[in-house]
């Protein structure tokens, strides 16, 4: 038996939101420690990694493994039906062939569940390696959403270049260029507000602005995003949601000819 | 010019 309930129903539908556009089907690996779920998008350039530890959930029972491939955009219309106050509870039997996702109303009143069946995936898995990155950068998630959405005006790529100074985004296309540039916050009062950079090297990365603004649908989970980059490796752009885990995205730079 | 690296030119198969 898999059950996972959580009161805060509407971190289940902003996950959604933030996966549905970049994969189509998934798998939920569900054990004793939590829900995982690692896919690549169509064309191998991104990758999405998500983690909902069990302490996070409201209630959490996971008596075997269990494996449940799912078809995204069913998923994410089945969570569209639940409000953004209810509970909302995966339930699935051991080696069923179908979830079952219920939603309660704060007051108990309206109590709905919809069975969706799941599907056998044989995806690819990758092995992350354990890195150090030369550079983290911490800022506002909103403020990352507005940059990638402004810039991908200017071109298809964006060159993120990160310094001891601070960091520069750009975009250059044909009808001109842009930059943006933010310096690391001198004093910080809200930590959600500041711009933190850590960094060993300095770093210039190149990458397709379409992922980034695909990445940024998760803004809603975190007021902050955290960067990470060193030369010649793929980008980590993480989003914590609060007390129960992270959505990561890794992102292939692009490589000058 | 740039060309799209993918992504499990850096990451191994699990």
């Amino acid at each position: 038996m898999f059950e996972a309930r959580l009161l805060r129903g509407s971190i289940l539908k902003k996950v959604l939101e933030a996966i549905k556009d970049l994969l189509t089907q998934a798998t939920f690996d569900c054990d004793d420690s939590g829900i995982q779920l690692q896919a690549m998008d169509n064309s191998h350039v991104s990758l999405v990694s998500l983690q909902l530890r069990a302490d996070g959930f409201d209630k959490y029972r996971c008596d075997r493994n269990i494996s449940m491939g799912m078809n995204l955009n069913s998923v994410a219309k089945i969570l569209k039906c639940a409000g953004d106050k209810d509970t909302v509870t995966m339930k699935a039997q051991d080696n069923a062939d179908t979830v079952t996702f219920v939603f309660e109303s704060p007051n108990q009143e309206k109590v709905s569940d919809y069975e969706m069946k799941l599907m056998n995936l044989d995806l690819e898995h990758l092995g992350i390696p354990e890195t150090e990155y030369s550079c983290t950068i911490r800022m506002p998630s909103a403020e990352f959403a507005r940059i990638c959405r402004d810039l991908s005006q200017f071109g298809d790529s964006m060159v993120i270049a990160c310094t001891k100074e601070g960091v520069k985004f750009s975009a250059t296309g044909e009808i001109g260029s842009a930059n943006i540039k933010l310096a690391q916050t001198a004093s910080v009062d809200k930590e959600e507000e500041a711009v933190i950079i850590e960094m060993d090297e300095p770093v210039t990365l190149t990458f397709a602005c379409q992922y980034l603004n695909y990445f940024t649908k998760a803004t809603s989970l975190s007021p902050q995003v955290q960067l990470s980059m060193s030369a010649d490796v793929p980008l980590v752009v993480e989003y914590r949601i609060q007390d129960i885990g992270h959505i990561r995205y890794y992102l292939a730079p692009k490589i000058e000819d | 010019l740039h060309s799209q690296e993918s992504l499990p030119v850096f990451f191994n198969d699990a």
